[in-house]
């Protein structure tokens, strides 16, 4: 177990693949009933079409749809619109996958982000035989900027492609956005398993409810 | 941004999953700093996949599993911190209320002149002091909390009852306390820890209050502020 002590003895990683593989050994194997996939792309923002950029799309997919599911989200007073359309998904009976893509926060963007962030789930469901309420959405990154939705949808088919149930490691890096590394925790406990995933470098100081 | 996503096989029962969620949440990445902005898009997720039968009577042990994760990924989080050169834990016990354990915590590692010192292993520890009495002033107004609270930095008893116990000796243990938290290019045989694709910091800045006030308790997480974290925000472009 990685400690991170001052009075312990420390595990100290000398380098990206002595830390890539203490994650594969310790703690990127999935729990039960998941599957994970991420794909990448490129899009032209609409923003600011000088700049060519990448997205990658990461998807978290329990095997069936569950009603074992909470979330806790920012109390900052100008949310994005994945964050107002989680808030709903919390009254739902159940939850059947989570899309998260990184590079745009889809936050106070030109033409409506909670109907962007409502068509990408909708696309999502429809790949994946479920509805567009059960599907919650995240995005992190440029605030501002509009979501590329149709190439999004277009790199769904490979997201589903890329789904499988072995690593959380695909998807502890494709939400990645300024993160140095994948962030990853695991621990088996009362006969089945617990394992998180997290990134964030900067504007963190979490206050969720 | 934050965001942060937890799995779990275990059918633990949807309502509990939410309650200790709220919980956990409060102690860890609701517990932590890195430059104090909070996220349009900050968001933490929970799911379980309904797989393996859950005896209630575990709940404790579930709870101590979930803290372990998320306490694990927030210590990820702030040794990624931008520009982070040290990461300080501070731990602040002998409060009223957790609430003013944490608001303390938080004072202290989200103040700039603290976190300064601490980047440039400057044992100016008057600044510790200020932030805890700057808390209580705008927070609970006429407690005079200098005589009854003691400090500590790295072990070292460096504040007791009104007066610091500083020495010369002591300022030099402090010094070499934050320096063996600090990375710096010359260590690690002289890799950039500013773009390292692996988690620096093997150590922190471990910093004790206690305000003996009363028996509440809080620990809080956070980064120094150095020249990279202003370079790296500074030229950050769309």
């Amino acid at each position: 177990r990685r400690s991170f002590s001052s009075k312990k003895p420390a595990f100290v990683f000398n380098s990206a693949a002595e830390y890539y593989k203490y994650l594969n050994e310790h703690h990127s194997r999935l729990p039960w009933g998941f599957s994970v996939g991420s794909t990448t792309f490129k899009f032209v923002p609409q923003e600011a079409p000088h700049l060519p950029s990448k997205m990658t799309l990461t998807l978290i997919k329990p095997h069936k749809p569950t009603l074992l599911f909470g979330a806790v989200f920012t109390q900052n007073a100008c949310p994005g619109a994945p964050i107002k359309v989680g808030r709903k998904r919390l009254s739902e009976d159940t939850l059947g996958a989570i899309i998260v893509n990184n590079k745009i926060s889809n936050v106070c963007a030109n033409g409506g982000g909670v109907s962007d962030a409502q068509e990408v789930c909708d696309a999502v469901a429809h790949h994946l035989d479920l509805r567009g309420s059960q599907i919650l959405p995240s995005s992190t990154g440029v605030i501002g900027w509009r979501l590329p939705v149709d190439p999004i949808i277009n790199a769904l088919p490979s997201l589903v492609e890329s789904l499988q149930d072995e690593s959380i490691l695909p998807a502890a890096s494709g939400i990645m956005t300024t993160d140095l590394y994948p962030k990853i925790r695991s621990v088996d406990v009362c006969g089945g398993r617990i394992v998180g995933i997290a990134k964030g470098a900067g504007m963190i100081e979490p206050n969720m409810a | 941004t934050m965001l942060s996503y937890i799995l779990t096989d275990l059918s633990v029962p949807r309502e509990t999953l939410r309650q200790l969620l709220a919980e956990v949440v409060e102690e860890t990445y609701n517990a932590m700093s890195v430059d104090t902005d909070e996220s349009t898009s900050d968001t933490l997720a929970i799911v379980s996949s309904d797989q393996i039968p859950f005896d209630m009577s575990q709940l404790e042990q579930f709870r101590a599993a979930l803290y372990e994760v998320c306490s694990g990924l927030c210590e990820d989080i702030v040794r990624n911190g931008e520009g982070a050169h040290h990461v300080m834990r501070v731990k602040v016990k002998g409060a009223e209320s957790h609430a003013q354990a944490k608001g303390i915590g938080k004072s202290i590692v989200n103040s700039p002149l603290l976190k300064c010192a601490v980047a440039g292993n400057d044992p100016n520890v008057g600044r510790l002091v200020m932030a805890v009495g700057k808390y209580m002033g705008k927070h609970h107004k006429g407690v005079n909390v200098s005589e009854t609270m003691t400090i500590s930095m790295g072990g070292l008893r460096i504040f007791e009852f009104g007066e610091f116990t500083l020495n010369g000796d002591v300022e030099k243990e402090l010094v070499a306390h934050m320096k063996k938290a600090q990375l710096t290019e010359t260590t690690r045989g002289g890799v950039d820890h500013t773009s390292r694709d692996y988690p620096p910091h093997d150590q922190m800045v471990e910093i004790e209050v206690d305000l003996g006030l009363g028996t509440a308790s809080a620990q809080v997480l956070g980064i120094d502020l150095t020249h990279e974290y202003v370079a790296i925000n500074a030229d950050y472009r769309s």
